[in-house]
């Protein structure tokens, strides 16, 4: 399993 | 002008106690609203958004939006300095101020400190967190929460959290073996210690233990946390601050690659 970054997830602004 | 004042000192201490660990350092962003702080820890994985409203400050007032850039190990430092029962009022002077005081006054009055805290330029991402409707929400003790993160965290680094209708299952295993924790959803709804479960679809998802413990030094601040999860996106950990605002950790789940 690997561990997934929050930019995976959330774009940033 | 920037000046808010707490009756009590002792909640910002928590709050501080709740994020200092994950983060070095953090933009307040004030404004007529209130306090708000978005910041991801060093790695990017987590994520904490604070927001303190105004209407729970026992004074208020912010002419113009600011924003000042803090070292958490500085503040934390100076907010040791206050006791418990002290009134503080933090104030800025100018518009982009490159200082901020603390002013603690104990309860008799007798006893008035001030320290002052040089600011910091910080440049960080801000994220946009889309609205979610989550497949599970459950809500339960924090102090419970906090017991299961510290006790599963000896026996692996992944904690995997599974919710269903029947209850919230916490599970782990490493070199020393395995380890599950599971509770079932309580009758009174009401009570500090219930266990509620809002359901759409069962989820399960992995995440490093590691994290779920630092969310947990948010324990003081409520007897009550909700953890809202959907499956491959971030867990959303909630704790409420009184009346005046709440402390929101994001965390990444792992995922199979």
């Amino acid at each position: 399993m690997s561990q997934k970054k929050l930019s995976s997830f959330f774009k940033t602004i | 002008m920037f000046e808010a004042s707490l009756a009590q000192s002792a909640i910002l201490k928590k709050v501080l106690d709740a994020i200092k660990d994950l983060l070095n350092e953090a933009n307040f962003e004030c404004t007529d609203d209130g306090i708000k702080v978005q910041a991801m820890d060093n790695s990017h994985v987590s994520l904490v958004s604070l927001e303190l409203r105004s209407d729970g400050f026992e004074k208020y007032r912010c002419d113009r939006n600011l924003s000042m850039g803090v070292n958490l190990a500085s503040m934390a430092k100076i907010m040791r300095c206050s006791s418990n029962s002290d009134k503080v009022t933090i104030k800025a002077q100018d518009d982009n101020p490159d200082k901020v005081s603390f002013i603690f006054e104990s309860s008799n009055q007798e006893r008035i400190s001030d320290y002052e805290m040089k600011l910091m330029d910080i440049d960080a991402d801000q994220l946009g967190i889309p609205d979610t409707e989550y497949s599970c929400v459950v809500k339960m003790p924090s102090a419970e929460f906090a017991r299961i993160c510290k006790d599963l965290n000896q026996f692996g680094e992944s904690l995997v959290i599974s919710c269903s209708k029947e209850g919230i299952k916490f599970s782990t295993s490493g070199d020393l073996g395995s380890a599950n924790v599971k509770l079932a959803q309580t009758t009174d709804a009401d009570k500090d210690d219930a266990v509620t479960i809002e359901m759409r679809s069962p989820v399960t998802l992995t995440f490093a233990c590691r994290y779920l413990n630092h969310f947990t030094k948010a324990t003081p601040l409520s007897s009550q946390v909700q953890l809202s999860m959907s499956d491959e996106i971030p867990l959303l950990v909630e704790y409420r601050i009184g009346d005046m605002g709440c402390i929101k950790y994001y965390l990444a789940p792992k995922i199979d690659d």
